[in-house]
């Protein structure tokens, strides 16, 4: 564990209460796209199912309890206690179009062909991409609560603390996983654009609004 | 250097 690591894994679980207590709080899941919610519950399932086979620390352990437990609890929210808040009009991304090319590349490019380790890497290449159906809603209805653009900035900050985590393990542990790594920039790429505005904007107090 | 494998990240 390092620094990096460390305060990636926080800033995660900042993301994610921060999503559910927004929900909870206002009673609304406006401006959250389920579809979004559905891929990250997906992600966290077939890269935790070694939760109960494979003990590497309490907090390990403790924290994929938590990001499944909040995930499933999100989309609870989203689709049965706030379904009438559901802004479905505007969370129109096809999920298949992303779930079907990762989960064929999953199988093609892998570090070993077994159940797990294809379910693993499925996971990651989903996770790289499951912000989209969130930034296209985002880009479709022109704004976004700040605090729907504070969850996107600690989610997307995240990933860009792992990769300095990699950058980190690489020098002084040796240890790469291309896979990992190749996800994890493409995915922080894709919130470029939004932690541009985020800085721009939402920094200095104004509301996150794409330029019509 | 050791490749992929350790799955201690979360």
């Amino acid at each position: 564990m390092n620094i990096f690591r460390l305060v990636g894994d926080l800033s995660h679980l900042l993301a994610i209460l921060l999503l559910l207590w927004k929900i909870w709080k206002t009673r609304s899941c406006a401006g959250v796209s389920g579809k979004s919610q559905i891929m990250f519950g997906l992600v966290y399932i077939t890269r935790y199912l070694d939760l109960f086979t494979n003990f590497i620390s309490i907090y390990n352990t403790t924290m994929k309890a938590i990001f499944i437990a909040v995930a499933i609890a999100t989309i609870y929210l989203i689709y049965f206690k706030f379904k009438a808040t559901y802004d479905s009009n505007h969370d129109t991304f096809r999920m298949e179009f992303l779930i079907v090319p990762v989960g064929g590349l999953a199988f093609l490019v892998n570090h070993d062909f077994t159940a797990l380790e294809i379910l693993w890497t499925f996971s990651i290449y989903l996770e790289s991409v499951a912000i989209l159906p969130q930034l296209f809603m985002i880009s479709k209805t022109g704004e976004a609560e700040t605090i729907t653009s504070h969850y996107l900035f600690a989610l997307g900050s995240y990933r860009a603390l792992y990769i300095v985590n990699w950058v980190y393990r690489y020098y002084f542990e040796g240890f790469f996983d291309l896979i990992a790594i190749v996800a994890g920039c493409v995915q922080t790429i894709l919130y470029c654009d939004f932690f541009y505005l985020y800085v721009t904007k939402v920094m200095h107090g104004k509301k996150l609004s794409l330029p019509a | 250097l050791q490749k992929g494998a350790t799955k201690d990240e979360l």
